[in-house]
């Protein structure tokens, strides 16, 4: 029990560098124990955008402490794969260049996995392999498959 | 597994009965503000056996769809077809099929549970989606504006995602 | 006192229908005691977008939400004027559409008192009398007046 | 009365000393994640009076800039111009200016508040600021990611709004 632990906080630790960097395109994130040596003490996030010294989470940006999130919720698949992502504007805080590299990794990611994602980010809907519409009319909601013009890949 | 199907009838916004085909890979969902994107997640999570506080509603009846002249439905369902085809499910199931079917039935005082069209306990459903490693509150389902909610957690909290994917 | 605060209340609560309207092209809201006799009861707001029933604040969506927010923020100013207003990304929940009408809202209040917004949002930064734009290098901020090409107005 | 000039030097990430002037009217402030615009409103609330907790930082010292070699600061200071061409802030001023300024400076284990170059207390920039209804946490200032609590507080804390404001 307490090995399996262990070694899922290590897969975990080194799959959220990973997906940092892959975000952050440099830098580097980790997880720790609080208390290194007590297996019950809390889970530490450090976090380290490029060209930066590195930060106490609180420090970080609006726009950075989103890509640090993601990373670790897709770093959590180390442990149990996920069967399926589904994330409602995940991307509200982040700029053009994020926008861009987050839908390249969640390209990345649905062809282990299903990916559906509710966006209003021109940047992430062009690289969907398949675009759904929801309108509402006379008070109810409508679902349409749109066709995507000039897709991203 | 992945997520073939999802029909929702009479759950929040969808006065309409509604069924979207979803595929592997990657899929947008767009919209304008408040046409009923988020509602589509929570017709998820509500089969999975969400509680409606979680729902954005406070009262069961709230989860009925009501119209603009302010006429509620009666009853709400939403079904879930879910890939079987490698047998993620068989273990729980009288025989192999390639689709799992589970759906939930709400009127303002009842809430009915069904695998594959028969009537069975909320516990069931949570029982056969745990085969898949499947539950509404899973770390790869992230509602709106809660994207940097675990980030906020205390170390302790946070300290049990790992234990659960372990 | 007592006067003050009921004739304040009823202000504010035109005001935040007024502005409500102007943001949702339709549709009405209104604030009103917890229990109407006891001015010392909690204040509740509520909010019927057009084409809809009026809804618990709750059950709105996260853009809605964040167009009543904002329309309450705004009528605050029938109490006290606002000597400005400092508005850090408060559209990243909205659509094109939304943040098309919150720009003509904001162009219309900075006739009257400072607004400065951040913004990653197109639509609401083209209606800007004047942009900065912030960079960071070798770590460290840098702020740069920029000039707005084809400007909106 | 507007905000004319905004001066920041040693606080948070502005390692180099930085003046933007402001215009009456519609600005916008635009960049990519983490350059440091959330740090601007940090600094105008800061040198009205906002404690450390409120400004994203732990402790005082995590307000003084530190740069990627880990060299931190000794000093931070951020001073605020506002137009008083109205005379909104004559009553507490020895004579009329058509400006106002108010600093503030610390150190890792002092601040220190400043009217028109003057050493002040703390108490009386509130006092200056309140001549004109600016404080700190006054409801025309929404800081990122709050825009809804307003929403979201208890109906007596909303009604506390009013209050403020009657
Ligand atoms: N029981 C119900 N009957 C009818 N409409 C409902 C019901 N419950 C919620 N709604 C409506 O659903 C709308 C919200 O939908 P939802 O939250 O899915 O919007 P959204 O598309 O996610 O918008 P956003 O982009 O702003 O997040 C609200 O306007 C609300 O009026
Ligand atoms: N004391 C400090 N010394 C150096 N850098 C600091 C200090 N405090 C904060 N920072 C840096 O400031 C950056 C955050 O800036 P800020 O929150 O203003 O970004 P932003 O432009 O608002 O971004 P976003 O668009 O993501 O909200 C962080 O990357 C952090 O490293
Ligand atoms: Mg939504
Ligand atoms: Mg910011």
């Amino acid at each position: 029990k307490k090995e399996k632990f262990l070694a899922t906080l290590k897969a975990v630790s080194v799959e959220l560098d990973r997906r940092f960097k892959q975000l952050f395109g440099g830098g580097e994130a980790k997880l720790s124990l609080e208390a290194p040596g007590d297996l019950s003490s809390g889970l530490l996030i450090q976090a380290r955008p490029p060209g930066k010294e590195p930060k106490l989470l609180d420090a970080l940006s609006g726009g950075e402490k989103t890509l640090v999130a993601i990373a670790f919720v897709l770093a959590l698949s180390e442990g149990k794969p996920a069967p399926f992502y589904l994330f409602d504007e995940v991307d509200a805080a982040l700029d053009k260049p994020n926008s861009e590299r987050l839908a390249g990794l969640l390209r990345e990611i649905a062809r282990e996995a299903q990916v559906i994602v509710i966006s209003h980010n021109e940047e992430l809907i062009r690289h969907a392999d398949r675009v759904y519409g929801v309108t509402m009319r006379n008070g109810s909601s409508r679902v349409l498959a749109l066709e995507l013009v000039g897709n991203a890949h | 597994t992945y997520i073939k199907r999802l029909t929702i009838a009479g759950f929040k916004s969808f006065g309409k009965k509604t069924s979207i085909p979803f595929y592997p890979g990657f899929t947008a969902i767009v919209g304008e503000n408040g046409t009923g994107k988020s509602n589509i997640l929570d017709a998820i999570t509500f089969v999975m056996g969400y509680r409606s506080r979680a729902l954005r509603a406070g009262k069961i009846e709230h989860l009925l769809y009501t119209s603009p002249k302010g006429e509620t439905v009666p009853e709400a369902e939403v079904s879930l077809v879910l890939d079987n085809s490698s047998g993620t499910f068989d273990e729980l199931l009288p025989s192999h099929t390639d689709e799992v079917m589970i759906s939930r039935r709400i009127t303002a005082s009842s809430s009915t549970y069904r695998i594959m069209g028969k009537v069975t306990a909320a516990g069931d459903v949570e029982k056969l989606l745990s085969l898949a490693d499947i539950e509404p509150g899973g770390y790869y389902i992230v509602e709106q504006g809660m994207v940097t909610e675990v980030l906020e957690r205390s170390p302790r909290r946070r300290r049990e995602l790992i234990e659960e994917v372990a």
